[in-house]
């Protein structure tokens, strides 16, 4: 997968931190400080339809040069999570018990076209 | 967005980035409160005492090295312990006793949870963590009562009881897994257990709510398996 830079063009994963402490959730979120709420961003023209990171691979390349020969007709693909992994809570209910849990596939790991 | 509606990487119009920033926050408090089952962050909880929660953390770890090593993969009541990865959102909680209507060696504690995780997950492993402080030495009985109201709410009668003998101070732990079955069925989840001691004991409880022998339970429970629609 491709991180994103200053100017997202191509897909790429776009770092996005939420500090509980920000939005005044630290008092009953114990553990993390933060979620890592990664998201997709970036375009897919049809020549990187299928490429969920960069596989450099012949067959991968003759394949591109075939999809970008008749984009002309063809429409995109989408910026989509192709790695998440599980977002670990450590917080008090409202009955100030505390309950640990991991939330799957909250965390956007990497990025790729459909 | 509804699923193949439209992509929300092609093509959205671009927002300036303070009103990107707060859509991604308001998301972020939105996806985490659903994924909690919470209709809205809780109130201003409050805390156990440092002492209380270090003892219950230490418990729990002994506690869990002792079923792992003894039983690998296994729970105390002989089900296979789910391998993480399985997919289903597991809950660990950790509830600290209310004490309620005493008298000079018995006293009835309360353990609440909360309806959000009640109604939506299945038990697997319940265990209530007692600390007797035993004065003396020599076998000495106590009786744990596990207390249900009826149902209108008005008495409570006697589901389980357990006679102990307790040799010297210590911890005992009592496996509660079938109580807290049965109680997270209700509308306000709430486990009830009745300690009686030896007159001569004075209170089963510590003498006040920070002391590190407060009694807990540790409830695992496992998100309900999802009701698949088959299409024919």
């Amino acid at each position: 997968g491709v991180d994103c830079g200053a100017e997202p063009r191509m897909c790429c994963r776009q770092e996005f931190f939420v500090d509980f402490k920000e939005i005044g959730w630290e008092d009953w979120i114990i553990q993390p400080e933060g979620y890592h709420m990664n998201y997709c961003a970036g375009l897919c023209p049809l020549h990187m339809a299928g490429v969920p990171g960069l596989a450099a691979s012949f067959h991968t390349a003759v394949l591109n040069r075939i999809k970008a020969a008749s984009a002309a007709a063809a429409v995109d693909s989408c910026c989509v999570p192709t790695q998440r992994r599980p977002l670990s809570l450590l917080y008090y209910d409202r009955d100030s018990n505390i309950v640990k849990t991991d939330i799957p596939d909250m965390i956007v790991d990497s990025c790729g076209c459909t | 967005a509804a699923k193949g509606s439209w992509c929300p990487a092609c093509g959205v119009a671009a927002l300036s980035p303070g009103t990107q920033r707060d859509a991604l926050l308001a998301l972020a408090k939105q996806s985490i409160l659903a994924k909690l089952r919470l209709p809205a962050r809780p109130n201003v909880p409050q805390p156990p005492s440092r002492g209380a929660l270090l003892t219950a953390l230490r418990r729990m770890r002994a506690q869990r090295s002792d079923t792992a090593a003894a039983f690998p993969g296994m729970l105390r009541d002989g089900r296979v312990l789910p391998r993480p990865g399985m997919g289903l959102q597991e809950y660990e909680i950790l509830s600290f006793a209310e004490s309620g209507s005493s008298t000079a060696h018995s006293v009835r504690l309360h353990f609440r949870f909360s309806q959000e995780v009640a109604g939506s997950t299945e038990i697997l492993q319940a265990t209530l963590y007692l600390f007797w402080a035993a004065p003396g030495h020599g076998a000495q009985p106590v009786t744990v009562r596990i207390l249900q109201p009826d149902p209108a709410g008005t008495n409570t009668t006697v589901t389980i009881e357990t006679r102990l003998e307790v040799q010297k101070s210590g911890w005992t732990t009592l496996d509660v897994g079938a109580a807290v079955r049965s109680l997270f069925r209700r509308e306000t989840p709430r486990l009830t257990v009745e300690l009686e001691v030896p007159e001569d004991w004075g209170s089963p409880l510590p003498s006040n709510h920070s002391d590190s022998h407060w009694p807990f339970v540790v409830v695992r429970a496992q998100a309900r398996k999802p009701h698949r629609v088959h299409r024919r």
